[in-house]
């Protein structure tokens, strides 16, 4: 494997947003790029990572590899890259090593580390293909806020979504909140609208532990995505450049 | 954790 990446930024924020929530993870290497499938500890949430070849130049992947890392590991050895370094990721066939440098792109600076490799026998789920029954497209800085706002009142958020909007709503001892949201298209600025679709009602109810947890992505994209259907688990969505995207799973909360 | 489903139980092992 050689793949280079022109700012480590990316995989420094990346690594950030998960490195809570996963631990060991094995990064599956192969022509189409690194891909990341893990569950949390508890097995209520789902991180599924994709880096297309094509957000490296240039990629190389001979063989299919898995990099079995440990993300305390890695996020160490990521604080030693500056965000606008030039992060080169190399493995070799059955490898026992990661090895990755960061060039400056301004000065004659080039660090090298090496990361231990760990043997991770992981569970792959299947992801089926779903058509959900809404799709909610906001600034990620927006949802950031509401589950920061609603999570100091409750453990969890029931998330409506009909016509008129979307409704995000948690019940807690001092009292209760809720926020709604309406499809709104901000002609001056696309990044702040919010677009929904919807083909039937949906509610659901989250713990809002883990939704904060998947807004430590919104430095990677300017818009989230939030895809439900009744009784399946909610997709919160980071697209990346290039089709490379961060995605959670979160189960929703049974019940009631 | 109480009312929580798991996601294994949605997404079938591969």
């Amino acid at each position: 494997l050689e793949a280079r990446l022109e700012q480590a930024a990316m995989l420094k924020r990346v690594v950030d947003a998960i490195k809570d929530l996963v631990q060991d993870c094995n990064f599956d290497c192969n022509d189409s790029g690194i891909a990341l499938q893990a569950m949390d500890n508890s097995h209520v949430a789902l991180v599924s990572m994709m880096l297309k070849s094509e957000s490296f130049s240039p990629f190389r992947c001979d063989r299919n590899i898995a990099l079995g890392i440990n993300l305390t590991s890695l996020t160490k050895v990521l604080r030693a890259a500056q965000g606008d370094d030039i992060l080169t990721l190399k493995a070799e066939d059955a490898p026992d090593v990661v090895n990755l440098t960061f060039e400056s792109p301004e000065s004659d600076r080039l660090s090298e580390y090496d990361i231990k490799l760990m043997d991770i026998d992981q569970e792959h789920l299947g992801i089926p293909d779903t058509e959900y029954a809404a799709t909610i497209t906001l600034p990620s800085s927006e949802f950031s806020r509401i589950t920061r706002d609603l999570s100091a009142l409750s453990e969890s958020v029931a998330i409506e979504c009909t016509k008129e909007g979307v409704k995000f709503t948690c019940t807690g001892d001092i009292g209760n909140g809720s926020v709604s949201l309406r499809q709104h298209t901000n002609v001056e600025n696309d990044a702040k609208s919010v677009d929904i679709s919807l083909t039937e009602p949906v509610a659901l109810t989250f713990s809002l532990k883990y939704l904060v947890n998947f807004c430590k992505a919104a430095g990677l994209s300017d818009r989230v995505r939030l895809c439900l259907s009744n009784e399946v688990p909610l997709l919160v969505e980071y697209g990346l450049s290039n089709n490379s995207y961060l995605r959670f799973y979160l189960a929703p909360k049974i019940g009631d | 954790i109480e009312g929580q489903g798991s996601i294994a139980t949605f997404f079938e092992k591969k």
